[in-house]
């Protein structure tokens, strides 16, 4: 564990609570695309399978790890039932229609090709990766389509961001510090991930410079 | 063999 892993991991913890606070406090999910919010629950779903196989308290990391796995898979469970459920109501359905099978299929077809051993295990792992690295994607399409960016919402993207950016950093400073196998896979994707939300502020910001609604290319 | 660096991470 680093400061940079920490940190990376803190954001994605504010970033959640941000986006709960958000939805409790407006009784509103306008604006939160539920596509993206159900790809990061496959995310979670798939990548932590082995919750089913390791001890908890085996070591301190896989203590803190188990505790941030159910964290994220509770909180990502939570964030659908009110969006699909209490407040039904208030989602944008009209606007919230990127097409997600096609980004399954894609990493489902990603992993088949590109994994690190031929297990189930690996490959839905690696299944996980590839899909997170484009779960953002229906929640930008989401504000393209409308042109609104609450500041809100767009906290909870800049954290999601700073989180993936961290991570960078944690790569980097774990490539010096340890001599364990490279991951390339996670580093390659994440990477591609982080780029994204990098495009994303990029626009953002010029957007907020001329006051013109966010216009994505 | 070592051990994937990525697999420890969340």
């Amino acid at each position: 564990m680093n400061i940079f892993r920490l940190g990376g991991d803190m954001l994605h913890v504010v970033s959640i609570f941000l986006l709960l606070l958000k939805i409790q406090t407006s009784h509103s999910c306008a604006g939160l695309s539920l596509k993206t919010q159900i790809l990061y629950m496959v995310v979670f779903s798939t990548r932590y399978l082995d919750l089913f196989f390791t001890k908890p308290w085996h070591s301190a990391l896989t203590f803190y790890n188990t505790i941030m796995k159910i964290l994220f898979l509770s909180s990502s469970a939570y964030t659908i039932y009110l969006m699909q459920k209490r407040y039904k109501h208030t989602y944008d359905k009209v606007h919230d229609t990127f097409r997600i099978q096609y980004l399954i299929a894609a990493a489902a077809v990603l992993a088949l090709i590109f994994h690190l051993r031929l297990t189930v295990f690996e490959i839905l792992w690696a299944f996980s990766v590839f899909l997170e690295s484009v779960a953002i994607l229906p929640q930008l399409f989401l504000l393209q389509e409308t042109g609104e960016v609450e500041n809100i919402t767009s906290h909870y993207i800049f954290c999601l961001g700073g989180y993936r950016t961290l991570y960078i950093f944690n790569w980097v400073w774990r490539y010096f510090t340890e001599h364990r196998r490279n991951q390339w896979l996670a580093w390659g994707c994440g990477t591609v991930q982080t780029l994204i939300y990098a495009d994303f502020f990029y626009y953002y910001i010029l957007s907020r410079k001329q006051g013109k609604k966010l216009r994505l290319p | 063999p070592p051990e994937d660096t990525a697999k420890d991470e969340l």
